[in-house]
């Protein structure tokens, strides 16, 4: 099964 | 202050009923360079960046830099009482309570003035690398969103796969399964219908289509929209506008466990 990811994961907190 | 003229108001109206179901509040952020928009949606799946550059008004004047905090809902309801044709100008104080809207109708002589309260909104901003994409594809905005529809009719994702001069759009569903491929094309009479890949590797990655169509929503602002894919990274779905502005959006990829 697939899993949506979240962009926290991919982007930086600035 | 800040004072930006557009000579259509469509343009703004345009922006905010493509986002305004995807993020609430949010602070459109002006300086010199222009007015930037960044917000996340709730689930943190989605983001959304606009970019009006100080070009795209004419004139624009913001000396510093001024966060305007809106809810969308009530920026939506005060842009419905412009005429797409209307010449609209925003001004705001250094440190303003409430933005300014001024329609202005160029072929009667009516005036509108509207005020929309501002609100304290504490965004999280984000970082987006700089990324070199493996597969970019531009295609007719039309195209796609009707791709993105048809699609989320059969299923809740749809897997874009782009290889050397194709792109597969496919879904797999409880009632059954579709599949759209695009090539590169070309056509000097029809330019609006070109479909264009660049690829430097083959590239696979599911998304959710509930957000796709979402995006869609903005296919009014450009004939076209550009598609940026890379492996395990968010994609991006970009929307050009005049002068160098644009609107953006980012959606996480759905990957197996």
């Amino acid at each position: 099964s697939l899993k949506q990811q979240k962009l926290g994961q991919y982007f930086y907190q600035s | 202050m800040l004072e930006a003229r557009l000579e259509q108001a469509s343009i703004l109206k345009k922006v905010v009923d493509a986002i305004k179901d995807l993020v609430q509040d949010c602070n459109f952020d002006c300086n010199d360079s222009g007015i930037a928009l960044q917000a996340m949606d709730n689930s943190h799946v989605a983001l959304v960046s606009m970019m009006l550059k100080s070009d795209t008004f004419s004139p624009f004047r913001c000396d510093r830099n001024i966060a305007l905090g809106i809810n969308l809902n009530s920026f939506q309801k005060v842009l419905r009482c412009a005429q797409n044709e209307d010449i609209l100008t925003l001004k705001a104080d250094d440190s303003p309570d409430v933005v300014s809207l001024v329609f202005e109708s160029s072929e009667q002589d009516r005036i509108s003035e509207y005020d929309i309260k501002l609100m304290d909104i504490d965004q999280e901003h984000l970082g987006i690398p700089d990324t070199e994409y493996a597969a970019t594809i531009t295609m007719p905005s039309g195209e796609f969103q009707r791709i993105c529809r048809d699609l989320s009719a059969l299923s809740e994702s749809v897997a874009i796969e782009a290889e050397k001069n194709a792109v597969k759009f496919v879904c797999n569903g409880d009632i059954g399964n579709g599949a759209i491929s695009l090539r590169n094309h070309s056509s000097v009479e029809k330019p609006e219908q070109n479909v264009n890949i660049e690829l430097s590797e083959p590239v696979a990655l599911t998304f959710s289509l509930k957000y796709l169509v979402n995006f869609c929503k903005a296919s009014g602002l450009s004939g076209s929209v550009k598609l940026c894919l890379s492996n395990e990274v968010p994609l991006l779905v970009e929307y050009e506008l005049a002068s160098n502005s644009y609107l953006r959006f980012y959606l996480a990829p759905k990957i197996g466990d």
